[in-house]
Formats: C-alpha cells, sequence, structure tokens
C-alpha cells in the first residue's frame, strides 16, 4: 500500500490555500497530500514562489490567491501530471497558465462578467480550475482549452496549448513527460533526486524547467533522446527507447537570421566557424563521427552545414571539415548589434536614458544600465534564476542592488551583472568609463603588522613572534643586534632572518626543545630560556579568509 | 594557472606549496587542519620518503620571501588505498593558524555540485606565458557534470565516477603542471569549501579539454580514518 505520498514527488515548501485566504501549513508531506486529495477545495498548485515579490502570500481577492501565489515544488501523481504548460487529449485537466486565444487575444478573467456574460464560472464549477483568465475546458469541448476573449466581438476562441508528450515523444524528446522508467538496456532508472548509485549535478532543483520527476527518462541536456542514470552499478547512463509520435510535431519557432540568446532559434545560413573552418554537414560522418544527425535531432533543422545549437550549447556551433578541430562556435551576428531592445524592468520615468557612464571601478554607480557587454540582458538580483548567488541587497545592503541594473558589490574592476543567458553566469556591463582615471591599483591587504601575535607558543615556540622580553628568572634579554655584554656571531638577525630575532624578544632561532630563549643583559649570566605560557589549540572557522580573494574568474 | 589573475596576497590561506628538501616547488596542496594537508597522489612518486618534502605555508611570492612563511617537514605520507590520485601529508608539528594561514572546509560525504557552480582553482604552476608567473594565481570556472564532460568531443570517457570535470569549454584558463595538488574550492554560503584536487588534463587551457580534478567528496571516510588514527 505505501503511504499517500508514495503517488507524489517530494513537495517542497508546498503551501495550501483555500478560497477562504487563510494560509494552511501543512504540518507534515503526508498532511499536504491529504489536504490536496480530499478537500476539493484545496488545489495543489505548481509554480514557481515569485522571489520578486516580497508581497505575503495572500491577494485581496482570495480566488486570485490560488492564481496568483504560485507555490514552489510541482505536485504530481504517477501517471496523472498536473499543472505542465501541455495538455492530454481535450485537455480537460489543463491547468496551466495560458492566457490568450489562438489568435494571440487576451482572455477574460472566468470571474468577470465583462465584455462578456459568461455562462462557465468559478463559483458554478468549482472543480473546473475557472482561475484568472487561464484557458480550460469546462465543458469538455472536443477543440480542447479554451477561454472568452476581451474581445466585445469574438465571445470565446480556442487557445493553442501543445500536446503533453506523454506515450510518445516529438523531437528529441525535450518535452517528454511520459513516464517510461526503463533503459533501451533493461536498466530500471535511478530517481534524479538520488546519488545513488550514481552521483551527479542533474538535481532536479537545478533543472526546475526539465521536469526531472521520479526516475522518469527525460532530456535536459540536448541529447538525442530522453535518457536516465540506471540503478546499475556499472552502467552509469543510457538512453530510453520512447517511440515518435505519430502526430505532426508542434509548429516550430519561426527561426532567425540572426543571434538572440543562445541562438537555439538560429536559421540562418553561415556555414564557417569563427576561426574560419567550413562546417562539416550535419548528415555527414566525415571527418568527424558524431550523433547531432538530422534524424536525432529532428526539429531543429540541422540542413545543410550550416550553424546550429541542438543542444543547448552557449550559441551555435558546427563540426568542421578540418580533422584537427572537432567542432567550433560559429560567429552569429547578434540580433541585439541594433539598439537593444527596452529592457522589460522598468526604467523609471524621471530618469533620462542618458549615455550612462561609471566613476572610479563603478561600485558608486547608479544608473539604469542592465546589459552586458555581449548585449545579454541581466538578471535581477533578487532572483536565483537562472544563476544562483549571494549578492542580495540582504547581504549587500550599500551596493544599490536593486533590479537588474548593473552594479559592483564586491569592488570587482566596473560593473557587471549575472545574465539571464543560464549558460553564462556573470558579464561586465556595457557601460563606458566617466573620467580618465587609470586603473585602480588592487587594494593591499592590510599590513602583517595589524595582526596581533599571540603571546602563546605552539610546540616548542619557534614560530613565536610575541614581545616577552624577560627570561623566566627575571632577566632582561639582550638585544639580538647588540654583542654587549655577550657576543655573539651565530644568532644574529642577518644569520637568521626568518627566525624574527627583532629588538630584545625571546625567540628560538634553534628550534631547542624547551622553547624561547635569549641572551641576557646579566654579564654573568649569557642565556635563559623565557617563560611563555603554551597556546590553546588554534580556534579558527575553515574556509573564510581574512583577505579578500579576487575571484577573477573568465565569467 | 593559465591565464586568471595574480590573487591578492594570502585570499586563499589554505593553499600550500609542497616542495622538495632543498626548496623547489613542484606541486600545490590544501591545509585541512592545523596539522595535515591534502595534495595528490601522483606529487609523491618522486619518494616514498617523508623527509624528501617540505611544505610552505603563509606565502604569496614563490620566492617565499614574506614573513608570514611557515614551513614544516613532513612527518609522514599516506596514499589513498585505492590509488586515487589523492593523498595527506601529516606535517611535523601544527601550522600556526593566523591570518595568513587558515584550513579549508570539507565538503559533505558524497555531495554533489549542482549543474553551474562557479569554482576556484590557485596554484604556483606554469602560467604558459600568461602574466603573474611567481605569484600565486587563481581562475575560476564552472564544474561540468561528468555526463557532458565525457562527451566524444571532450574528454571522450576518460572521466571517471570519482573524478570532477571543471574549466572553460572553450579553453582559454586552466590548471597547468605545477598545480597539480592544489585546491578546486567553491563558495557555500560565506566558506569555501574543497571540493577537487587538481589531479590531470590534456594539455592546459585547450578548447573542449577541461581540467579533471578528485572529487574529495568521495573521500571524507578515508580522510578522516587516517588522520583519527594518526
Amino acid at each position: 500500500q505505501g503511504s499517500i505520498l508514495d503517488r507524489y514527488v517530494r513537495t517542497e515548501g508546498a503551501w495550501l490555500l483555500n478560497p477562504m485566504k487563510q494560509v494552511y501549513r501543512a504540518n507534515s508531506e503526508e498532511e499536504c497530500a491529504e489536504k490536496c486529495e480530499n478537500e476539493d477545495k484545496f488545489a495543489c498548485r505548481d509554480g514557481h514562489l515569485n522571489l520578486h515579490d516580497s508581497k505575503p502570500f495572500f491577494q485581496p481577492n482570495p480566488l486570485a490567491a490560488l492564481a496568483l501565489t504560485r507555490l514552489k515544488g510541482l505536485e504530481s501523481m504517477k501517471g496523472v501530471v498536473y499543472l505542465l504548460e501541455c495538455k492530454e487529449g481535450k485537455g480537460v485537466d489543463y491547468r496551466g497558465t495560458e492566457a490568450k486565444t489562438q489568435k494571440g487575444v487576451r482572455c477574460q478573467k472566468w470571474a468577470d462578467n465583462d465584455p462578456h456574460k459568461p455562462k462557465y464560472t468559478p463559483e458554478k464549477y468549482p472543480n473546473a480550475g475557472l482561475e484568472e483568465n487561464y484557458c480550460r475546458n469546462p465543458d469538455n469541448d472536443d477543440k480542447g482549452p479554451w477561454c472568452y476573449t476581451t474581445d466585445p466581438d469574438t465571445r470565446f476562441d480556442y487557445c493553442n496549448i501543445p500536446e503533453c508528450e506523454v506515450e510518445c515523444m516529438h523531437c528529441s524528446g525535450e518535452n517528454y513527460h511520459g513516464v517510461v522508467a526503463k533503459t533501451v538496456s533493461g536498466f530500471e532508472c535511478q530517481r534524479w533526486d538520488s546519488q545513488q548509485p550514481h552521483s551527479h549535478g542533474y538535481l532536479p532543483e537545478n533543472f526546475p524547467e526539465k521536469d526531472l520527476k521520479n526516475n522518469y527518462c527525460r532530456n535536459p541536456d540536448g541529447e538525442p533522446r530522453p535518457w536516465c542514470f540506471t540503478t546499475s552499478p556499472t552502467k552509469r547512463w543510457d538512453y530510453c527507447d520512447i517511440p515518435r509520435c505519430t502526430t505532426s510535431p508542434p509548429p516550430p519557432t519561426p527561426g532567425r537570421q540572426c543571434l538572440s540568446g543562445r541562438g537555439e532559434d538560429y536559421r540562418g545560413t553561415v556555414s564557417v566557424t569563427e576561426s574560419g573552418n567550413t562546417c562539416q554537414h550535419w548528415n555527414s560522418q566525415s571527418p568527424h563521427r558524431h550523433a547531432r544527425t538530422p534524424e536525432n535531432y529532428p526539429c531543429q533543422s540541422l540542413d545543410e552545414n550550416y550553424c546550429r545549437n541542438p543542444d543547448g550549447e552557449k550559441r551555435p556551433w558546427c563540426y568542421t571539415t578540418n580533422t584537427t578541430a572537432r567542432w567550433e562556435y560559429c560567429d552569429i551576428p547578434s540580433c541585439d548589434s541594433t539598439k537593444p531592445e527596452a529592457p522589460d524592468v522598468d526604467v523609471p520615468d524621471q530618469a533620462e536614458v542618458i549615455e550612462e557612464c561609471y566613476q572610479g571601478n563603478g561600485v558608486t554607480y547608479r544608473g539604469t544600465a542592465s546589459f552586458t557587454l555581449s548585449g545579454k540582458k541581466c538578471q535581477a538580483w533578487s532572483s536565483m534564476s537562472p544563476h544562483r548567488h549571494n549578492k542580495t541587497a540582504e547581504n549587500f545592503p550599500n551596493a544599490g542592488l536593486s533590479q537588474n541594473y548593473c552594479r559592483n558589490p564586491d569592488a570587482d574592476s566596473r560593473p557587471w551583472c549575472y545574465t539571464t543567458d543560464p549558460s553564462v553566469r556573470w558579464e561586465y556591463c556595457d557601460l563606458k568609463k566617466c573620467d580618465g582615471q587609470g586603473i585602480l591599483t588592487v587594494p593591499k591587504p592590510p599590513q602583517t603588522t595589524l595582526e596581533t601575535n599571540p603571546e602563546c607558543i605552539i610546540e616548542n615556540g619557534v614560530d613565536y613572534r610575541g614581545t616577552v622580553a624577560k627570561t623566566a628568572r627575571g632577566r632582561t634579554c639582550q638585544e639580538w643586534s647588540s654583542q654587549r655584554p655577550h657576543s655573539h656571531d651565530y644568532f644574529t638577525p642577518t644569520t637568521h632572518p626568518r627566525a624574527g630575532l627583532e629588538k630584545n624578544y625571546c625567540r628560538n632561532p634553534d628550534g631547542d626543545v624547551n622553547g624561547p630563549w635569549c641572551y641576557t643583559t646579566d654579564p654573568r649570566k649569557a642565556w635563559e630560556y623565557c617563560d611563555i605560557p603554551k597556546c590553546p589549540p588554534p580556534q579558527y572557522e575553515c574556509g573564510k579568509s581574512k583577505f579578500r580573494p579576487k575571484l577573477c574568474a573568465q565569467r | 594557472i593559465v591565464a586568471g589573475c595574480v590573487s591578492h596576497p594570502h585570499s586563499w590561506p589554505w593553499q600550500i606549496s609542497l616542495r622538495t628538501s632543498y626548496g623547489m616547488h613542484f606541486c600545490g596542496g590544501t591545509l585541512i587542519d592545523p596539522q595535515w594537508v591534502l595534495t595528490a597522489a601522483h606529487c609523491l612518486e618522486k619518494s616514498s620518503r617523508p623527509a624528501a618534502y617540505k611544505v610552505y605555508l603563509g606565502l604569496h611570492r614563490e620566492a617565499a620571501t614574506e614573513p608570514s612563511v611557515q614551513i614544516r617537514d613532513v612527518e609522514k605520507l599516506f596514499k589513498e588505498p585505492r590509488r586515487a590520485d589523492i593523498a595527506l601529508l601529516k606535517l611535523s608539528r601544527p601550522a600556526v593558524i593566523n591570518n595568513h594561514v587558515i584550513p579549508v572546509c570539507l565538503p559533505k560525504e558524497n555531495s554533489v555540485l549542482g549543474g553551474r557552480e562557479e569554482c576556484y582553482v590557485t596554484g604556483w604552476g606554469d602560467t604558459r606565458g600568461t602574466s603573474g608567473g611567481g605569484y600565486l594565481k587563481e581562475t575560476g570556472f564552472p564544474v561540468i557534470e561528468n555526463k557532458i564532460c565525457n562527451r566524444p568531443e571532450f574528454l571522450n570517457g576518460r572521466v571517471k565516477k570519482h573524478e570532477l570535470c571543471a574549466g572553460n569549454i572553450h579553453g582559454g584558463t586552466d590548471t597547468c603542471q605545477g598545480d597539480s595538488g592544489g585546491p578546486l574550492v567553491c563558495l557555500n554560503q560565506d566558506k569555501f569549501v574543497q571540493h577537487g584536487v587538481t589531479s590531470w588534463g590534456l594539455g592546459c587551457a585547450q578548447p573542449m579539454k577541461p581540467g579533471v580534478y578528485v572529487r574529495v567528496s568521495n573521500y571524507i571516510p578515508w580522510i578522516k580514518s587516517v588522520m583519527e588514527s594518526n
């Protein structure tokens, strides 16, 4: 029988909201699932906690709370998949967030009466998921999810919701959401959230958009088809055998003739790499054998020998006809080489969009530039996607980390930002320097003398650098650089530069087992041991340096 | 370190320089405890005598002229029994922990780095003509999932389960000869954790040839048992 949870994947941080605007916190995953199961007023929802929105969970309109307050984690029962942005069959269970008709007209809210008085309302059909203005199919319409439109002349229209690829796959199975969990070699798949028997980096929380659920076959990284880690200790991973759908694949995204983002929709005809090598034809296996064939990637337009990005690389690339260079990136003109589109963060109206620049190293820059040198848009500082980081306004309150504006919170050489490109963590910003100031010199670490040398000794005290200058019997020590009253030519600051023989401090230049000593100012006593306490075992915090590392990186 | 940059002095206080008994640098290493250093087993192939080695700590220049430098003899060598490229050195006496000498944190047993983690490597190794020779250098790049690193166009199945890959796909910066044994550290909250020991690579900073590091989290039980029993 197992527990009720067997039918759910892990509910991380799932909150339960009911229309009565109270927020229920389930005390256990079982209790959470119980509510999801039995109390139909609860909708276990999908989505991503809106990190930008520090507003509390509930909204003025309780029903809106169900729609807007989106939860972390994805609830899904084996075989029945909630809340994906795709539909099965007529889409009666579709609970995604598409809110436009197939003609692109915005949907009317189901709770509204204007411009159309709805027959299907949330009150009359509480189980139909009629939230907000999302496309739904409350009347089991054969043509699938639809909505009332905001166009007074068109009462309703159908929406364009892709078919979930459940028992088959289109293209290379990037959108496969089925439940096959066995490899072509017959091995059972390992769960994605497990590190046994194979440890790996494909953690569901690192790839939330890839639906790495249970141990189902998936294609999160541009392989020719879905795969999984296997439960066999001897076989780390293998492909799965998912049949191709017989229905026509989803309409391809309109291709571009220039580079935008990672160029996955680039459909131009550049066929030379950045170093000038000619591209090898995709359907050829010479001079380089490979798996990036048009058959394996039917939706990636691997035509001729044109540069493409079929597998989530940083940008379009190709195998080359040069036997010594297997593959190389291509230089595709950026679509943004024109003026970058207006950033979709609000530019404060009072801010006149002027040619901005930064002073010094830009730590004080508070402008609104939000694009990097290579034209990538900056990720909002408050967001942890696609790049997790610790440069938040909480950690750096005086760094002006607002929106996705270029900043220099860590005294780097110039303003920078994390980029919205998952494969490029951060880049310097496209900003000029205001003044002619030279490059700042690297801040010197505080002088080592600031460091207080402990007045205690470790082991035999050969490293003791304290300032005790009296022997155990109270005699004053003679200066190491002096020859009076006792002349000595062996232990002097010049003969032992590293022994710390300064002034008349007790030292142990010869590693004497009994610890530090000194020549004495008493003519009758040449030298004597000093009496210095042993240090307690060192207290330290591992991994925390006292001097800030530069963290220079080929970011 | 090829490319990258010269570090702020003493900003990687766990980095040590492993030297011959007459003071020549030949490998890196990491202070993980006042009296223990982690390094690569292949650094100890020349001699199995502890007296053949010295450990320099608290330095920034390879010349080791700073007053903060501490020098220790090696009391014992411990190579990983299943011949992984990782080894422990017990120092003749503990290092003095101060602003210049601080041990690094170790990862949890079998912990795995998520995708796209950015980590840092340091060392006094070969710079292949890039700037900063003679000083401790650093560079940073992402850890690459073994599955991708083992693709034909990269290291083509050479990376073992107990190893990890890190570097830039298009090369340009990397560890190199003389950096072996040194740390690959990743920031976790506000502390640096050592996830890798610099081990091997196909050349240095070559496109499509990321560096390979011993996955430290696989060897936590061994490290603990050796330190506790010695």
